[in-house]
């Protein structure tokens, strides 16, 4: 553990914090995707399967099963319980059908692993989970551009999401110059710096809204 | 191991 993968699980820990106060306080999920959350939540449950087989530490398991139990509150919450339920539009929350991420990801998956000699389910289903979160925050960053003039909370939201990418790869940087045994993966350094690039744009609107004390309002 | 690479984070 070093400070920069510490800061980043606490960045992700407050994003979704700031999702569940955002759904909370205005009582309804205009402007966040479902899709994103379903997205982000099978990624959690195929790359947190390694609860059953290993044990890292306290702060692991309990970091994984807060994240898929936090994840599917949220779901939960806007498909099932009202006012969220009727308030939701799924016809603003259209980009992007989830089999149409799921595919593309599983294929790579399969044939990474393939190429790689590892072919047990946990594995597969790793590799799986390291491309599909790349793509899990598009539905998302949609919803955001559809409604341009971002909401608060939400802004928020997204912001320390994409920190918490931005601070994993500094963690990765960190890795790589202090443990000796540490092992690269580029599939993950590629995936991370999709993922994080991805944000690069949103970030840019986030700091000068803030920074002019503005409404954070995306252009068309 | 090789499948053990950065598996340890989440």
């Amino acid at each position: 553990m070093n400070i920069f993968r510490f800061a980043g699980d606490m960045s992700h820990v407050v994003s979704i914090l700031v999702l569940l106060l955002r759904l909370r306080s205005s009582k309804s999920a205009v402007g966040i995707s479902l899709k994103t959350q379903e997205l982000f939540l099978i990624v959690f449950v195929t790359r947190y399967l390694d609860l059953f087989t290993t044990f890292y530490s306290l702060y692991n398991s309990f970091m994984k099963v807060a994240y898929i139990a936090s994840t599917t509150y949220i779901i939960w919450m806007i498909r099932f319980q009202e006012p969220y339920k009727s308030k939701y539009d799924a016809s603003q929350d259209s980009f992007l059908h989830i089999k149409f991420a799921v595919a593309p990801c599983a294929g790579l998956a399969l044939f990474a692993c393939l190429v790689k000699g590892e072919l047990s389910p946990i594995d597969i289903l790793w590799t799986f989970s390291i491309f599909l979160e790349a793509l899990a925050i598009v539905p998302q960053l949609f919803v955001l551009q559809r409604y341009r003039e971002v909401e608060n909370l939400t802004g928020h939201y997204v912001f320390f999401l994409g920190a918490y990418r931005g601070l994993y790869i500094l963690n990765w940087v960190y890795r790589s110059y202090y443990e000796q045994f540490y092992r690269h993966n580029w599939l993950v350094y590629v995936s991370g710096a999709v993922q994080t690039a991805l944000y690069v744009d949103f970030f840019y609107y986030y700091v000068v809204s803030k920074y002019y004390g503005g409404k954070l309002t995306l252009p068309t | 191991k090789v499948t053990e690479e950065m598996k340890d984070e989440l």
